[in-house]
């Protein structure tokens, strides 16, 4: 998903 | 991970060494803005809320907690410490950050990728991110002598910003469907802000003079 993916950023 | 990612989390690590280096080595947080030093504590637990919920690496859980044990340690030598509180400069430090936490709660309610409360969460975070370091930068302003340190930490914080920007433009080329406005609008925004300070760090080193903000 497209969400979650900028979650692995600081 | 790309390199870009990688010395944006790097430059900002360095940017909290610095800053613990400075308080904790010569006991002064003199032209450290403890509003901001507040913002950055508050958009880390915000943020890192799913720190035991969703793992992501080793490296994101241990980048995670360094930020948050130093952004509470920051906040804590500043207000608690006996030597660190007196180099305090309270009378200038006055931006009234408590007046920008509403409106970024707020806009996080508002605009988010899903309405749940660790979405709203983080958004909020983003948006607190973006002009958390305001008061920092209105102390610079009014702070006639900077020492090196204090001006290496707001290098280096802007530097973080400006590299993430390089790795987002990286991951859109290189990953599917990479599109995230909302941390994008926030993360330039939160990097045009150093825009101003970067000019005169950059004229400050050239001219090998002490940095000084036109008020």
């Amino acid at each position: 998903s497209s969400g979650s993916n900028l979650k692995d950023e600081l | 991970m790309n390199l870009f990612r990688l010395a944006g989390d790097m430059t900002h690590l360095v940017s909290v060494v610095v800053l613990l280096l400075k308080i904790h080595t010569i006991k002064s947080c003199a032209g450290v803005s403890l509003k901001t030093q507040e913002l950055y504590a508050l958009v880390f637990a915000a943020r890192y809320l799913d720190l035991f919920v969703h793992f992501v690496s080793l490296y994101n859980t241990v980048m995670k907690l360094v930020f948050l044990a130093s952004s509470f340690t920051i906040v804590w030598y500043m207000r608690r410490h006996k030597i660190v509180r007196r180099t305090y400069d309270k009378e200038h430090d006055t931006f009234r950050h408590h007046f920008i936490v509403l409106p970024c709660l707020v806009l996080g309610l508002l605009l988010n990728e899903k309405f749940t409360f660790r979405e709203v969460m983080w958004a909020f975070s983003i948006y607190l991110e973006a002009v958390a370091i305001l008061p920092q930068l209105v102390l610079l302003q009014r702070t006639r002598n900077i020492d090196n340190l204090t001006a290496q930490y707001v290098f280096f914080l802007g530097a973080y910003r400006v590299l993430y920007i390089f790795n987002w433009i990286y991951r859109y080329f290189t990953e599917p469907h990479f599109v995230h406005w909302i941390s994008w609008i926030a993360g330039i925004v939160q990097t045009l802000l150093y825009g101003d300070f970067f000019y005169y760090y950059i004229l400050s080193w050239k001219n090998n003079v002490k940095l000084e903000l036109p008020a």
